[in-house]
């Protein structure tokens, strides 16, 4: 339960242009989940801020089930990966 | 690529064709996310390539023996991600890694990959003798991008791709301009409920669709059995796998003088008359042998000493044939024929040793030769390159099948390319490089053959949507070779191949140039499909970033408007629609003619499409009803508008479930 693993935090479409606006908004996020802005940066591993809205950030099993129930949350799912085909 | 574009009808001598009549895709620029690129390879020579597409945001990164100075007017850029894999392996030493922390490619599985869609002339390319012709791309003056998202892990003794690396990746791809994204990477089946829409990966690339990208994805390697197909979101282009028309024959000549054609890519000396033997127990004694190629190591060293052995497998990777390979050697013995079912996937022995695989049928002939004689003998030689008939073509045995488990309304795979065999560049690190370049297998090597393809289409067609051109190369595949034969699927047992294995069939390149109707997508369709899939209205409301609500009942798959129709519950009759828009003379009259599948009643109204200048887009009803009295199978068939000139051909499977939600074992 404590240990912090990657996920993947989905917002969906952009609501902002400006990539830096998007990024500080998730961090804003994550930061109010987390406490401090010093814990989101440490937790923060992607801003996706061009194509999409969305971070990936280490967090524990319940921090991710807490952020996953606020609205602008599309869902929230562990990372995983892929192979070579 | 030194035989793969002659045979899908690219051949850079034609002077009027889709790859001259496009300039070779330049200006179009291809996205790979795979494990990096080795940029000094000769396959991404910039040589007559002209400036940068203004367009272009992206960039080259530097990192480890990676300066930015490394692109040039092909690789245009160059990035990598590593931050997931890094968080998700806290152990991982990058000073001690062989990999390199940088978009410099370990592995060489994205050189290959890049090489195959976008790679420059490189003349007089071979492996060792084999295979040898000018090497290319399939736009070979399109731009590359490499987005290295996958890394080579010592523990893991392979290469593994972190999602959050491969989201970051899809996101600088969008940013930067790519107009095609190649991903030749697949996830674990079996798919579950996490895998489609919130499959980061589908739902990054649904963004990248959305701006216009058309992304094509490698269907995956876990066939030949059914419903293994992956990468599945229907705004994704997933690829299937045949072979070329090109074989490597390996003469095996017995002592009874009769000649038996293998399969080999050896490049060694002619192994002379040799004593040749299969292990078995012929004198009855208390002493083991065994035939089976996974236990040659329990004969007696002197059963295969100075001798080729004959060995058979039920297994259908290569680690049976290494394995037999290094028993042989290891008992002294000179040479290996592997009789066994056809794979295709047959990488050379190490140190060039002589092994030859055949099939059971020829596996039993050479023993029936070694039990009629005292003193059996065998020459082995050289393999040679045999290109073009009679050399047929097949779905190879490793690609994915469809069904789509997810949701087996939408057709996956949607196209084949050739992925077995394909010679094309590689980092000098790959174990099977040779001079820079190695022949591998996969729907990772049919995936950028579609992709190249997608490139001069684009070139061709800028405005058309992503959709457009999955339907353009759907409605136009072969269904035979290009040379009319009929395509088998390589499953347990060889059988004719359906939509399942191929979707449209394989990509015909200059058909599909002018498929003269489109089946098109657009936002709208695909909000139709998530809607038809049961995800709530918020959830689509934030992927479209539009308000969205689902119609009540919610919409049918059935009438998302796909270049295939795929019914796979059929109780007694069902109608669904699609559009077709012209692309073709603006005056225009189709008329639709049917092959329906067996014991199935397909009407269609109108019978007859008029384009004009006013009437772009035209939509018809298809009803489709049973005859069978049972729960069947899939039966196929096909559904083709043409106005004799253009056949625009979309595939009808239809299963009929007299029982809906029932399995049984009968």
């Amino acid at each position: 339960e404590t240990e912090s693993k990657v996920h993947i935090v989905y917002l969906g479409e952009k609501k902002h242009h400006d990539p830096e606006f998007v990024t500080e908004s998730h961090h804003q996020m994550l930061a109010s989940l987390l406490g401090s802005k010093k814990d989101a940066d440490d937790s923060m591993v992607y801003s996706y801020r061009h194509g999409f809205s969305g971070f990936a950030a280490k967090l524990t099993k319940s921090q991710a089930k807490k952020i996953a129930d606020l609205p602008e949350v599309v869902h929230v799912i562990p990372d995983g990966f892929h192979e070579l085909a | 690529t030194t035989r793969t574009w002659e045979y899908l009808g690219l051949s850079s001598a034609n002077p009027k064709n889709l790859l001259n009549d496009t300039n070779m895709g330049d200006q179009v620029i291809i996205g790979v996310i795979d494990t990096g690129v080795w940029p000094e390879s000769e396959s991404f020579n910039d040589n007559g390539v002209g400036p940068i597409p203004r367009k272009w945001k992206g960039g080259c990164e530097s990192g480890e023996n990676f300066r930015s100075t490394d692109c040039n007017r092909k690789l245009i850029g160059a990035k990598y991600f590593i931050n997931g894999f890094l968080a998700e392996n806290k152990g991982f030493n990058t000073t001690e890694s062989r990999d390199y922390i940088s978009a410099r490619d370990f592995d060489g599985h994205g050189t290959h990959v890049a090489s195959i869609a976008g790679g420059s002339f490189v003349p007089n390319v071979s492996y060792k003798g084999l295979a040898g012709g000018t090497l290319r791309g399939g736009a070979p003056r399109a731009r590359i991008a490499m987005y290295k998202a996958c890394w080579f892990h010592e523990e893991l003794k392979g290469v593994t791709c972190s999602d959050s690396d491969i989201m970051k990746a899809i996101d600088e791809a969008i940013h930067d301009g790519v107009d095609v994204l190649s991903i030749s990477l697949v996830g674990q089946i079996p798919l579950n409920s996490e895998t489609d829409i919130r499959d980061e990966f589908a739902t990054g690339l649904f963004h990248a669709v959305a701006k216009g990208i058309v992304v094509v994805c490698a269907g995956g390697n876990d066939g030949p059995a059914a419903q293994t197909v992956v990468n599945i979101a229907p705004w994704i282009l997933t690829v299937a796998a045949t072979t070329l028309d090109r074989s490597f024959p390996t003469p095996i000549t017995l002592g009874n003088n009769k000649v038996i054609l293998g399969q080999a890519t050896y490049t060694g000396p002619e192994l002379g008359l040799t004593s040749l033997v299969y292990p078995e127990n012929a004198r009855n004694n208390n002493e083991t042998f065994s035939g089976v190629c996974e236990s040659l190591n329990l004969n007696p060293n002197y059963t295969m000493a100075m001798k080729v052995v004959l060995c058979f497998t039920a297994s259908r990777t290569n680690a049976a044939i290494s394995r037999a390979a290094s028993f042989v050697k290891a008992a002294g013995g000179l040479g290996l024929i592997i009789s066994r079912n056809p794979v295709y996937t047959l990488s050379p022995c190490n140190d060039d040793f002589p092994c030859v695989a055949v099939d059971y049928e020829l596996g039993t002939d050479i023993l029936s030769y070694i039990r009629s004689t005292r003193s059996p003998v065998v020459k082995i030689q050289r393999s040679r390159t045999l290109s073009g008939q009679p050399v047929g073509t097949k779905v190879v045995n490793f690609s994915s099948r469809g069904p789509n488990s997810m949701s087996p309304a939408i057709l996956k795979p949607d196209i084949a390319a050739p992925g077995v065999r394909i010679l094309a560049a590689t980092s000098p690190n790959d174990t099977l490089n040779v001079g820079g370049f190695a022949m591998l297998s996969g729907t990772s090597m049919a995936t950028p053959v579609i992709s190249g393809v997608i490139a001069l289409l684009k070139a061709l067609h800028p405005e058309w949507s992503p959709a457009a051109f999955r339907s353009a190369i759907v409605t136009t595949a072969w269904r035979t070779d290009p040379f009319g034969e009929q395509i088998f699927a390589e499953g347990s047992s060889r059988k004719v191949s359906d939509p399942f294995d191929y979707g449209g069939g394989i990509v015909n390149p200059e058909k599909a140039a002018e498929p003269g109707l489109i089946y098109d997508m657009g936002p709208q369709d695909y909000i139709l499909y998530l809607c038809s899939a049961g995800y709530n209205d918020s959830s689509i409301s934030q992927l479209v970033g539009q308000i969205t609500v689902c119609s009540n009942p919610k919409p049918s798959v059935l009438d998302v408007n796909l270049p295939s129709i795929t019914i796979p519950n059929l109780k007694d009759e069902v109608t669904l629609t699609r559009t077709v828009t012209n692309v073709g003379l603006v005056d225009s009259v189709y008329k639709v003619s049917v092959e329906p599948p067996l014991g199935v009643r397909v009407v269609v109204t109108p019978e007859t499409l008029v384009f004009n200048s006013k009437t772009i887009s035209v939509s018809f009803t298809v009803r489709v009803s049973t005859t069978h009295k049972i729960n069947t199978g899939y039966y196929f068939g096909s559904l083709t508008w043409t106005d004799s000139v253009h056949n625009v051909v979309i595939p009808l499977s239809v299963r009929t479930q007299i029982l809906q939600n029932y399995y049984d074992e009968n």
